[in-house]
């Protein structure tokens, strides 16, 4: 379970900081 | 002044590999039990070359050929992508479901990471690259919760095949409704930035 799920958060983590940098 | 992101990518694949190498080896280094662990590590051992060479266009921008790290990136989208498509195998439909749409949001983040190459200022491919990665991440976490559940004692019990052709429309359409939740969240976060 949690083989999934920190990656998945990681990976959430990064669009939202991607969208941030580029709308910014 | 710092590649944060290339460090935070180090960082966390690091983890990432120490975690699942301890995991394919419980009982020491000399029985290998679990090779879907090795997998994993595998995984992220190429989002860990992409931070690597996030750091090192920090630092030597001029020795690292341009969109290297786009190529990096993309390359370990592939891989990951690759070593799920692997996970089709042997499974019972339902766990093939989850593993195509997962797959599908992989593959997405790895063509939008190979357009920036040729495309590196291209704002749209910036929102494509987040877009994909947000519903790669939160599918990811979605997909713990349907074949790994923790508060779930029992396995499923399927009444009738209605039931479970069912389930399996459930599952389509909660992947399309994490589709429309990562858009508005990035059309919040575009708004008020």
């Amino acid at each position: 379970f949690a083989g999934y799920v920190l990656p998945g958060a990681a990976f959430v983590a990064f669009g939202l900081k991607w969208t941030l940098d580029a709308s910014t | 002044g710092l590649p944060v992101e290339g460090i935070i990518k180090l960082l966390v694949t690091a983890i990432g590999i120490l975690a699942s190498v301890v995991a394919a080896y419980p009982s020491g280094f000399g029985q290998l039990q679990h090779v879907g662990d090795i997998l994993y590590a595998t995984v992220y051992l190429f989002f860990a070359i992409s931070g690597l060479v996030d750091v090192l266009t920090f630092y030597c921008p001029y020795a690292i050929p341009y969109g290297l790290n786009h190529f990096s990136l993309a390359l370990a989208f592939t891989i990951e992508g690759l070593m799920f498509c692997l996970h089709l195998q042997r499974q019972a439909f339902m766990e093939q479901h989850v593993h195509v749409l997962l797959v599908c949001a992989i593959f997405a983040c790895a063509v939008v990471s190979l357009i920036e190459i040729v495309l590196p200022y291209s704002l749209l491919m910036k929102f494509a690259r987040a877009f994909s990665s947000l519903i790669h991440g939160s599918w990811y976490i979605q997909s713990g919760f349907i074949l790994y559940d923790p508060n779930r004692v029992t396995p499923t019990q399927w009444n009738s095949s209605q039931d479970y052709n069912n389930a399996l429309i459930w599952i389509s359409l909660t992947f399309a409704w994490h589709a429309a939740g990562a858009f508005i969240c990035l059309l919040v976060i575009i708004l008020i930035s």
